[in-house]
């Protein structure tokens, strides 16, 4: 785990810091040559070692574990793109065009133009100069991530008031914090919210992306990924 | 559940490490 890169008061923004899990390598066949096949079948290694990442640190997320299976379920189908983007979004900020899927594996438009990615790539790229415009701090990050996760709009929802009083812990957190570190924005919180709709739309469109790749049938895709891009159709 | 039983069985019980 991370630590903390500043001192925070707010106890829920300091706890997601501390439970922000490491870096992800690719861990890419030796046995495959470098081809835009292998490139597309190592990124989707990745992601899905992402979900269970994923899924691991959401139990983290203070207010999750004690939600019902099902609506921990149903925040997760909905919302995992929008976290697994994010984390992409964050790693790729200090870059100018590339991506960083993980730290050992980056895409460049090039490459994202061969592996029949350029859309989804232009999509990122205005994410990212979006939170760079906006200087996206790790605390931040942690919990807009978790907010994404609590506010999937997902209609399998059973408690639908323990859901909405997890975002407003949540969003509470976040107003805590701007005030201790923004205080000269009043607006920051609503600026960080205001980036929500661009990042479920991009989350969309990853999954328009990846669905296509699976019907398409050339690249193995893990057991995990194939049942999370499965509950999203 | 039948039909997402890998996240059921993550979410219940073990842990990524365990997979």
């Amino acid at each position: 785990h991370s630590l903390p890169g500043k001192k925070t008061t707010n106890k829920v923004v300091s706890h997601l810091v501390l439970v922000e899990p490491g870096e992800i390598f690719a861990s890419p066949d030796p046995s495959l040559p470098d081809s835009d096949l292998h490139t597309l079948t190592t990124l989707c290694e990745i992601i899905n070692r992402d979900l269970l990442i994923t899924i691991g640190w959401a139990k983290h997320v203070p207010g999750f574990s004690v939600l019902s299976l099902v609506d921990q379920m149903a925040l997760l189908q909905s919302a995992w793109m929008e976290i697994l983007v994010l984390g992409i979004v964050y790693r790729s900020l200090p870059l100018s065009e590339e991506l960083v899927v993980a730290e050992n594996f980056l895409l460049d438009r090039e490459q994202c133009r061969n592996t029949g990615l350029l859309h989804l790539h232009a999509v990122l790229l205005q994410l990212i100069r979006k939170y760079r415009k906006t200087k996206l701090d790790k605390e931040e990050f942690v919990t807009l991530k978790a907010m994404a996760l609590a506010n999937s709009d997902s209609t399998n929802i059973e408690n639908v008031e323990a859901v909405l009083s997890l975002q407003d812990h949540l969003h509470e957190a976040l107003q805590d914090y701007e005030k201790e570190h923004h205080p000269e924005d009043n607006h920051r919180t609503g600026k960080l919210l205001m980036t929500l709709p661009l990042l479920r739309q991009t989350a969309n469109e990853a999954v328009r992306t990846f669905c296509q790749i699976r019907l398409e049938g050339k690249i193995p895709m893990h057991k995990l990924f194939l049942e999370m891009l499965e509950a999203k159709m | 559940t039948e039909r997402h039983k890998i996240l059921h069985r993550l979410l219940q019980e073990g842990s990524p490490s365990d997979i």
